[in-house]
């Protein structure tokens, strides 16, 4: 791809921080 | 069905069915949504955000769905 590493980290770092969120918003409606 | 509107669904299966890396633009999704304001498409990115359904990639301006995949 012409992502740089520093891009594909930070996407990577995202990524993961929406996957935690959505997991909380999903545990709340519980 | 999702909890979400029909806005934010829409939002989020274009955001879904885009495969390129750095994934799609505000730009884009106006481009496919003639029918919503930049403003609409930007509460519906902003509210997906914040439930986890999607993040910013390389700016601010361009997104990917954590369904993806």
């Amino acid at each position: 791809s012409g992502l740089t590493e520093e891009q594909k980290r930070r996407i990577e770092e995202n990524r993961q921080l929406a996957l935690a969120r959505r997991a909380e918003r999903l545990a709340a409606q519980r | 069905v999702n909890g979400l509107t029909a806005h934010q669904s829409q939002v989020l299966n274009l955001i879904k069915s885009c495969h390129v890396p750095e994934g799609m633009s505000l730009q884009d999704l106006k481009l496919q949504l003639h029918s919503m304001s930049m403003s609409t498409i930007k509460q519906a990115v902003d509210f997906l955000s914040s439930e986890g359904h999607i993040y910013s990639t390389v700016d601010d301006d361009h997104y990917k769905s954590t369904d993806a995949e």
